[in-house]
């Protein structure tokens, strides 16, 4: 899938 | 979350605390750019626009809210305190900054995970935050005197982007996770301190003042 992945990220 | 990613924002937080500390004790800026702290003011509001819109996270939302409120901080500090902002080099400063804005803005608008509204600011925000430390390296580069702090600042700030390649290899490895943005423009951030991380060694292992050449 293309959705972006999740800004799980800081 | 792994122990790359923990100690790399641990560093992170150390580097603005440092700085935090420097301007209090110190009632001094000497030595910091502005241009550079008003990027980061840039990078953490375009990028934690997201704390509203999506779930709130136990480790990721304290931090944001730190980090937004300490580069603000910091800014109004070196801006509006009356004796700071007197120790602020506004002629050495001279990085012109603006014209970083404007190619991570473009950058952002082609390269995106997704072109939505906060998927291009983070994607700009991504790049900014790469270029973000030049006008502070080319300040010290003019800086006749590094005071320790401010050499301890942008040696945890450049180690924590460092960090985060490692947590990226690991997460690579170990869930499967790519992400091309963060990392090349992780690779650049970190590749821009190399010859102050060179310099700043050095200077730590035979003991003397940080210079710049």
């Amino acid at each position: 899938s293309n959705q972006p992945l999740p800004h799980d990220e800081l | 979350m792994n122990a790359f990613r923990l100690l790399a924002d641990l560093t992170h937080l150390l580097s603005i605390i440092i700085l935090l500390v420097k301007i209090r004790t110190t009632k001094s800026c000497a030595g910091i750019s502005l241009k550079t702290q008003d990027l980061y003011v840039l990078v953490f509001i375009s990028r934690y626009l997201d704390l509203f819109t999506r779930p709130l996270s136990l480790y990721n939302t304290p931090f944001k809210l730190v980090f937004l409120a300490t580069s603000i901080t910091i800014v109004y500090y070196m801006r509006y305190h009356k004796v700071v902002k007197q120790t602020y080099n506004k002629d050495s400063d001279t990085f012109k900054h603006y014209f970083l804005i404007l190619p991570c803005a473009v950058l952002a608008f082609f390269i995106n995970p997704k072109f939505t509204f906060i998927e291009v600011l983070w994607s700009f925000s991504i790049y900014l935050e790469a270029v973000a430390i030049l006008p502070q390296l080319v300040l010290l580069q003019s800086s006749s005197n590094i005071d320790n702090l401010t050499g301890n600042y942008v040696f945890m700030l450049g180690a924590y982007r460092a960090l985060y390649l490692l947590n990226w290899i690991y997460r690579f490895f170990a869930e499967d996770v790519v992400r091309w943005i963060p990392w090349i423009a992780g690779l650049v951030q970190t590749a821009l301190y190399a010859d102050f991380f060179y310099y700043y060694i050095k200077s730590w292992r035979n003991n003397e003042r940080l210079k710049l050449p």
